[in-house]
């Protein structure tokens, strides 16, 4: 589905450059779920922004679909982002003039779908994650972890292909965390969608067929569980 | 050190009140290490908030020290807040135009330490959540779970008596939770600093002698490990 081929990455800072991808190398081939792992400022997020198009690498070559999508404009990323791309950010990013049933409900009207249809699938999906009674709170009426939930559900209404999740257990008990990863594992066995899991709970990667650690911007094992 | 009783906390929203905290009761004494538990949604961070001077309870007493603290006026608040208190927040809350050891410096500057000497206090602490070299990053210059230490060492740089830690390691992997742990646990040792610490994370809260469950608005158990 995806490769990614010697890519770095270099951040400009005030200090001078940062490398943060140190030529990285990684396959994911669709209806795969795999769990990226590796100590805090490994890399991760960064990884995981190229292969969402959030991003661009800095050298090195990046195909999707058979596609080189290496060095899109920003138009062109954000097209291919809203078709194939539900992400689930590590501080989520939820729009706070919005409640949450709103917030799930964007990436469907963008998408064209018609309003009536994208409530009823908002509300399922936050029925899903155990979020529904919540459903006209604003972002900062929400404990931490209702906010990642209703995070978790607005990546997931819009059928997208490749699910990207960074951490979306940190802030979650362990009932509630199992519960979001049966929800992945069925999508992922029920509808073949792609997902990818950025965690450093154990609960989470044992769940996983796959898992890649990177450590200082490279990937550095891989081990099928 | 500090005593809760019978506390409530109503939260105003558009569809009604919601009643957040339904008649808790809770003691800290000096010198403890407690670790507050319970699912998504349960209390724990209004609890924290109540305790840190952040917010009033809406009905119920507050007692700290011996004084009754349950209606004093937001500069009051403030007041006990930046002498008594240091603050991890679970959305980590760092200035964005201010770097890492800016942010860390911040609490001493107000109250009146020296600059140099504050710029060493900050370092030193940095160093202890091995964020040194980031020194001069600014918080969108970070991974998740390095703003996280950051936040971190600025609740501890101040010599607070009282530090509240909501979820802070939540983006942490397993080997730089363990660190901070050590930290939190050789503060309280060594200079018996009263902690408290909301986690999802059994490798935390083993290491507090004392856990306090919460679940919908209340205490429900208490144990010691
Ligand atoms: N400002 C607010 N307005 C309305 N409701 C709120 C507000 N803040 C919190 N709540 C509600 O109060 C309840 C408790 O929230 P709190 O943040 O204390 O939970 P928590 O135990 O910290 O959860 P988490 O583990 O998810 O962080 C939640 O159900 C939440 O929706
Ligand atoms: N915009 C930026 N400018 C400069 N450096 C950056 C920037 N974003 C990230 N970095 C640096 O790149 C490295 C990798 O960051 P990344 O966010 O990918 O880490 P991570 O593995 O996701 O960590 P965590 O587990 O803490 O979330 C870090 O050392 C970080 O300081
Ligand atoms: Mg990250
Ligand atoms: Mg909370």
């Amino acid at each position: 589905l995806l490769e990614l081929t010697h890519v770095t990455k270099v951040y400009p800072t005030q200090a001078g450059e940062y490398l943060a991808l140190k030529g990285l190398d990684f396959t994911l081939n669709r209806g795969e779920m795999v769990a990226i792992v590796g100590t805090s400022g490994s890399g991760k997020s960064t990884l995981m922004n190229i292969i969402g198009f959030l991003d661009h690498c800095t050298t090195g070559s990046y195909v999707f679909s058979g596609r080189d999508v290496s060095h899109l404009d920003d138009e062109e990323l954000a097209l291919i982002r809203n078709q194939k791309i539900g992400f689930v950010f590590q501080s989520f990013f939820l729009l706070p003039r919005l409640n949450a049933l709103q917030n799930v409900m964007l990436p469907l009207l963008y998408r064209g779908i018609q309003t009536d249809l994208a409530i009823k699938k908002s509300l399922d999906m936050l029925q899903k994650v155990d979020m529904k009674k919540f459903a006209e709170h604003k972002p900062n009426q929400l404990s931490g972890g209702q906010q990642q939930r209703v995070a978790i559900a607005r990546a997931l209404v819009g059928d997208a292909e490749v699910i990207l999740a960074d951490e979306p257990t940190g802030s979650l008990d362990s009932k509630t965390s199992h519960d979001v990863m049966q929800l992945f594992i069925e999508l992922n066995q029920n509808e073949n969608r792609t997902i990818v899991v950025i965690t450093h709970d154990k609960e989470v990667s044992h769940h996983c067929p796959r898992v890649v650690t990177l450590h200082d911007g490279k990937v550095v094992t891989e081990s099928s569980s």
